[in-house]
């Protein structure tokens, strides 16, 4: 492992623990998109289907544990937890997820490297991840005031993609047939809709500004 | 092997 995969999973890492803090800890879901929450559960349950089939470390195992308690329990604390419920801007968060799912499913059965049942799934959580942040940057660009969690929530799962693509590049360079088009083109898709976050990010932190996205 | 190379990352 690389250190820029490693800092990629840390701040990947860091990321959830951000959100589970502001959610366990002030009981506060404000700003945050139950929509792309979802999308992420989805996510890492199609893409770590192998979790109980495939070894590759201990490591590998507990991060995909991680991500899967943690994104289903962010869900379950949106929905069911009566105090993080109510600070839901449930009349913000209006996207239509549920959309993205079928394309992002033809997509997988149509562009895959191997048409099984796992592959497919795998696929299908990169297209779907790829996406999944859409909701919530809409909801960013209605909230008037921003909190710094939320801020750099946002910001650390976009520097995890960021990360990714440096680690790709790294190991293009240093291990043998090392291609994979499909997560490489869908991890890209993926970062550069952090862009115009980035952008106003830096802008309010220069600035020593309140971050606000214009609508 | 070049396959599942990249299933080692999350």
């Amino acid at each position: 492992m690389n250190i820029f995969r490693l800092a990629g999973d840390m701040t990947h890492l860091a990321s959830v623990l951000v959100l589970l803090l502001k959610i366990h800890t002030i009981k506060s879901c404000a700003g945050i998109s139950l929509k792309t929450q979802e999308l992420f559960a989805i996510v890492f349950a199609s893409r770590y289907l192998d979790i109980f089939t495939d070894f590759i470390s201990l490591y590998n195992t507990l991060m995909k544990l991680i991500f899967l308690g943690s994104s289903f329990s962010i869900v379950w604390y949106i929905r069911r937890h009566k105090l993080v419920r109510r600070s839901y801007d449930k009349d913000q968060d209006t996207f239509r997820h549920y959309f993205l799912l079928l394309p992002c499913f033809i997509l997988a059965l149509l562009i895959n490297e191997k048409f099984t049942f796992k592959e497919v799934m795998w696929t299908f959580s990169l297209y779907l991840e790829a996406v999944a942040i859409l909701p919530q940057l809409v909801l960013l660009q209605r909230t008037k005031n921003i909190d710094n969690l939320t801020g750099q929530y946002v910001f650390l799962l976009g520097a995890y993609r960021g990360l990714y693509i440096l680690n790709w590049i790294y190991r293009y360079f240093t291990e043998p047939h090392y291609v994979h088009w499909i997560p490489w083109i869908s991890g890209l898709v993926q970062t550069l809709l952090y862009a115009d976050f980035f952008y106003y990010y830096f802008e309010s932190w220069k600035n020593n500004k309140k971050l606000q996205l214009p609508a | 092997v070049e396959q599942e190379s990249l299933k080692d990352e999350l």
